[in-house]
């Protein structure tokens, strides 16, 4: 329901995909600035990428006595209020097997989500760059050594989260079709957010969720090129993508993944 | 799918030409035993009606396929109802997955290769699909008109027109039935109007993903129906 209520707002704030949403609510308070993600191609052009998060940031793994420290720029983001109506109505029949099925209903539910005034937070880029030459990560370090052992793996760090400023509730409105004891209904499940001022309380809910203030609902990440030595370079532009140098091992791996590929789209333009 | 053409009309003819590969790729699914194509056929239209299932499913064959199996994997698994978890072991199993042990796991191995990745890359197309849109394609299952959608995509000329009289889109006739189709294609980010005898499907300015996904999972869903 998180997932479903902060991939929603991304879809009116960021046409272009640059913010990632939070899936997790546990995830949330991991974000910091320059926290290491992973980031995992996937087999298929339409799969989103698999984003997990180290736990550690770009400056625990340095090679020792190296320092960052991030200038963060803290900046309104947006008020977000939207309202959705869903209008739905219809009457099936149809026969399957010996079992006459009928399916209709109408019903309009017009929804308000809002998860209220956010805020960014950005590290200031400029300054990361230039704190960032001659610096080299320690690919020794466990975590990374674990990275580095998976396949398809990129690493990432983190340059801005998007977070809430006040209390917000979400909420799942679960919404059947069906009528004359129809064995089949369509059931739509509506998210709706609602940023809490008042205390109000929302009725008509089956699930509900109270998230806290400063909870970090999207975020937004720079790839790493990460050489053999260590080096690293940050992948500004989208046509920059980042991974390590060295030759990963030839493990034996249960599916190839460019076999995988090209088993569907061996014939098909790119 | 957007080379060469300069209209969002010529979108779908392109997308038409581009997926016909697919038909053959879908072919480990019209190899398999009946009882165990129909096995198969089952578990995923309840699939399509169980957002949270179907969301594991994807993760878990993700897993399977990279031989790389994440903590998230295991939580989700367990997170699930018991009649989920044994949909879910039946579901890889008929897929070609032979599972060592209660749950799947790293110890597990893909048996069947191709059949496996024939399933997956199913799962995952509607795994992907917009909000809602793998209920609708479910109660598309259940009318029997996926044969009905898949051939629509197929005829719609240049312009993403298709004649109603031919016999095969009959179904579509009905008004009622018609709403859910297109409630089905607007999700796919895909226009559908009746105009007297005929429909007229039109891309959505700017499309995503979502009118590759839906020949997708109309012709893997046709593929593993043909036996039902």
């Amino acid at each position: 329901m998180f997932a479903k209520a902060t991939r929603n707002f991304l879809k009116e704030v960021d046409a272009g995909g640059n913010l990632i949403s939070v899936s997790n609510l546990n995830d949330s308070d991991k974000l910091q600035p320059l926290s290491l993600v992973t980031k995992k191609k996937r087999y298929w052009c339409w799969q989103r990428p698999k984003y997990q998060f180290l736990s550690v940031t770009l400056g625990d793994v340095l090679t020792e006595d190296q320092f960052l420290s991030p200038v963060v720029v803290e900046s309104d983001f947006v008020k977000y209020e939207g309202k959705f109506e869903n209008h739905v109505s219809g009457t099936i029949e149809t026969v399957l097997g010996k079992v006459k099925l009928n399916m209709g209903g109408k019903g309009l539910v017009e929804s308000q989500s809002s998860f209220g005034t956010l805020r960014k937070q950005e590290v200031d880029l400029q300054q990361l760059i230039r704190d960032s030459v001659e610096r080299t990560i320690n690919l020794k370090n466990p975590i990374l050594h674990q990275v580095l052992e998976r396949r398809n793996e990129v690493l990432c760090v983190l340059t801005q989260k998007i977070v809430t400023t006040q209390k917000c509730v979400i909420s799942e409105h679960v919404q059947i079709e069906e009528k004359c004891g129809g064995m089949v209904g369509i059931q739509t499940k509506i998210v709706q957010v609602s940023a809490m001022e008042d205390g109000n309380v929302i009725k008509d809910t089956s699930v509900l969720l109270e998230i806290p203030a400063a909870t970090t609902i999207a975020y937004g990440i720079i790839e790493l090129y990460v050489k053999q030595d260590g080096q690293f370079e940050f992948c500004l532009l989208h046509e920059k993508h980042g991974g390590f140098e060295q030759e990963r091992r030839s493990d034996p791996v249960y599916l190839d993944y460019l076999a995988c590929r090209e088993f569907v789209f061996m014939d098909m333009p790119d | 799918a957007r080379h060469g053409t300069s209209s969002q009309d010529g979108l779908l003819s392109v997308l038409n030409q581009a997926t016909l590969p697919l038909e053959r790729n879908f072919s480990p699914f019209l190899e398999l035993p009946a009882e165990q194509q129909t096995a198969l056929h089952n578990l995923l239209q309840a699939v399509l009606f169980d957002e949270e299932f179907l969301v594991v499913l994807e993760q878990v064959c993700d897993d399977m396929a990279g031989g790389f199996w994440c903590p998230q994997a295991a939580l989700a698994m367990g997170e699930l109802k018991p009649p989920q978890q044994q949909d879910l072991m039946a579901f890889l199993q008929l897929a070609g997955c032979r599972i060592q042990g209660e749950w799947p796991g790293p110890e597990g191995e893909v048996s069947n290769q191709k059949l496996f990745a024939t399933a997956y890359f199913l799962v995952s197309a509607l795994a992907e699909m917009p909000d809602n849109a793998a209920a609708l394609l479910g109660i598309c299952c259940k009318l029997q008109i996926i044969p009905t959608l898949y051939h629509l995509l197929r005829v719609l000329s240049d312009d993403g027109i298709c004649d109603l009289e031919d016999p095969t889109l009959v179904p579509l006739k009905d008004t009622e039935r018609f709403g859910i189709v297109q409630r089905l294609f607007v999700a796919a980010d895909i226009n559908l109007e009746q105009e007297h005898s005929s429909v007229k499907a039109t891309v959505l300015k700017d499309p995503h993903v979502f009118p590759l996904i839906l020949y997708i999972t109309l012709n893997g869903l046709c593929a593993l129906g043909k036996e039902h």
